[in-house]
């Protein structure tokens, strides 16, 4: 496989949660991530619905991935690999390329498909940032 | 044998600021 391929993606590698325990890429179930964003305090764990799957227009051989994130359905696309895994909610590691993860990580995967839920993370908003009216903040300090 | 962090795995999907 090509160097540039992530290692932490392929099959057996060890993962660190962040309660410390360790799991192989394989193992990992979506309480994992869940789980491990809250005891991290400053991530947060968004669903990243797949909108849509297009061939990528700027960078051929990479696929554009569309999602809608979190509770703001923020729009964001991404360009990847097709082999590239991805996490979804309540299924497992999925690709839109799974022979080529399973060849490249051993990796087994479903297909990545519009609809998928997918687990992502962002930075953990600090509570003051959030628009609350002014008088509510005085009250609370 | 290398150990990877969790938040490795997952993309970093956070709007830009065009959104």
């Amino acid at each position: 496989p090509a160097p540039s391929n992530p290692s932490h993606f392929m099959k057996g590698a060890i993962i660190q949660l962040a309660t410390g325990e360790l799991k192989r890429v394989e193992d990992l179930q979506t309480q994992d991530f869940v789980r491990s964003a809250e005891v991290s305090g400053g991530l947060k764990i968004d669903s990243s619905m797949v909108v849509d799957i297009r061939t990528s227009q700027q960078r051929p051989g990479l696929v554009a991935l569309h999602f809608t994130v979190g509770e703001q359905q923020s729009k964001v696309t991404i360009d990847v690999p097709p082999e590239h895994p991805f996490f979804v909610f309540g299924q497992g590691w999925s690709s839109c390329s799974p022979e080529r993860t399973g060849q490249l990580y051993g990796l087994a995967c479903h297909h990545l498909q519009v609809g998928d839920v997918c687990v992502s993370i962002t930075l953990q908003q600090p509570p003051q940032q959030q628009k609350q009216p002014l008088q509510q903040q005085q009250q609370q300090q | 044998v290398p150990v990877f962090p969790w938040h490795s795995l997952v993309p970093f999907l956070a709007p830009t600021q065009s959104d």
